[in-house]
């Protein structure tokens, strides 16, 4: 049976609205630390990123001073020439041995066309590769490639967090103005006006972010 | 693939950077240690699966890791102790100074990769205090295109007495109330009998209610 008269639902429609509206003003106090959060994260970002660009330009620094190096050293060695060339026909076969015998140990497939790509690098090298530890540079080359994919690959995770984050933001401030106008009164208030600046406060049209 | 996160940034942060932690993780477990020592990782019963994929690839992609065994042969060893000093002195200092620059780009190098680790496992932590916001808070951005009625967010349509309980007739009967909130559909809920409509408490419990479902149906 009904318990309640008709003109009575209108008033537990205002007190059921006034429970959700402090639970609309706590969610929205919620989505503004995850809106410092991420602007505190942001900051941290950007030290982050100018301590990796100092790094990455030291290290460039260091790779481009052994390439040089060891350009200048290449153009040395041919006094060492002939010790060097008649213990290298010798290295080489070992070397592709010791190779191909690790290889089939441990891969189950390509040990054909390994060995082609193989014997092909090697009549390619020269010594000098080994004398100055030339894999070291190539290590080096190849390690800078995969911080690059990987730089980027965190940077483009970290846009999408922040876009994310701005968006839940933004939906979340279209409540403020005709809707919630309590919300202009302290102690809210206070807190929109740290970052809602006045003029967009009269309009209240949503900032939307652009797509990265 | 990160492209529905455009659509469903509710989907989570977390998952964002998890993934990338574990690739970088397994790289990192299974790929530096085994170049370093080849052949004699190799010999061991250590060896795992993924280490022994990681260097398979790494040859097949580039015989210039084949160089690293160099030790294991002897006309090889004999290369490195070359001395070319002798005949031009000047070559034994280039060779420093090309070991030191060396040394300090694989110095930077590694500073480097410890500076991306260290943002990668800040964005992790991060990541998951912004899930857990979000699963607590989130929902209340899905409000943002809804206009508040006169009488707020929440409409009560009907407030109705469930039967009496026939193993207890005593105990007074629950109350069935439907409510409307937000944009939702009409909802109803169950309300104690010893709360009566009028007490302040029937209207918190049937809100607090009706707010668990939406954030329920509302939050991934």
């Amino acid at each position: 049976q009904g318990l309640v008269p008709p003109n009575e639902l209108k008033q537990l429609s205002a007190a059921g609205s006034k429970y959700i509206d402090a639970e609309v003003e706590n969610a929205i106090n919620g989505v503004k630390q995850m809106k410092t959060l991420m602007d505190k994260t942001s900051k941290e970002h950007q030290a982050m990123l100018h301590t990796l660009e100092e790094t990455k330009k030291k290290k460039e620094e260091a790779v481009k001073l052994a390439l040089e190096k060891e350009k200048q050293l290449a153009e040395k060695q041919e006094v060492c020439n002939e010790t060097m060339l008649s213990l290298w026909e010798e290295c080489k076969p070992c070397l592709k041995h010791t190779c191909m015998r690790v290889y089939s140990k441990m891969c189950h497939s390509g040990s054909g066309l390994v060995g082609r790509q193989l014997e092909e690098f090697l009549n390619r090298s020269s010594p000098f590769s080994i004398w100055v530890n030339g894999e070291r540079i190539d290590d080096l080359l190849d390690r800078e490639q995969r911080q690059e994919r990987r730089f980027e690959d965190l940077e483009e995770r970290f846009g999408l967090m922040e876009d994310g984050v701005e968006d839940i933001f933004q939906d979340s401030t279209q409540l403020y103005g005709p809707t919630f106008p309590f919300f202009r009164t302290p102690p809210f208030g206070g807190f929109r006006e740290a970052f809602v600046p006045p003029v967009q406060r009269v309009h209240l049209v949503p900032r939307r972010r652009l797509s990265r | 693939e990160l492209h529905p996160f455009f659509q469903h940034p509710m989907h989570g942060f977390h998952r964002l950077f998890q993934p990338l932690f574990e690739m970088t993780q397994h790289m990192l477990d299974g790929g530096h240690g085994a170049w370093e020592h080849p052949l004699g990782g190799f010999a061991t019963e250590s060896r795992n699966f993924s280490t022994d994929r990681m260097v398979c690839r790494e040859i097949r992609r580039n015989s210039a890791g084949c160089l690293r065994m160099r030790d294991e042969c002897e006309k090889c060893r004999e290369i490195l102790a070359v001395d070319c000093s002798q005949t031009d002195p000047v070559q034994s200092q280039l060779r420093e100074q090309f070991e030191d620059a060396l040394r300090l780009a694989e110095r930077f190098t590694r500073r480097y990769d410890d500076l991306l680790s260290a943002f990668q496992a800040e964005m992790l932590n991060t990541s998951s205090l912004l899930d857990q916001l979000n699963r607590q808070f989130g929902w209340v951005s899905r409000l943002g295109n809804l206009t508040q009625g006169n009488d707020g967010f929440l409409q009560v349509t009907t407030v109705f007495s469930k039967t009496p309980n026939l193993e207890d007739p005593s105990a007074p009967a629950d109350t069935q109330v439907t409510v409307q909130l937000f944009d939702s559909e009409p909802l109803s809920l169950t309300v104690p009998g010893d709360i009566s409509w009028d007490d302040p408490r029937f209207m918190e419990i049937v809100a607090e209610q009706a707010l668990q479902h939406y954030k329920q149906n509302n939050t991934i």
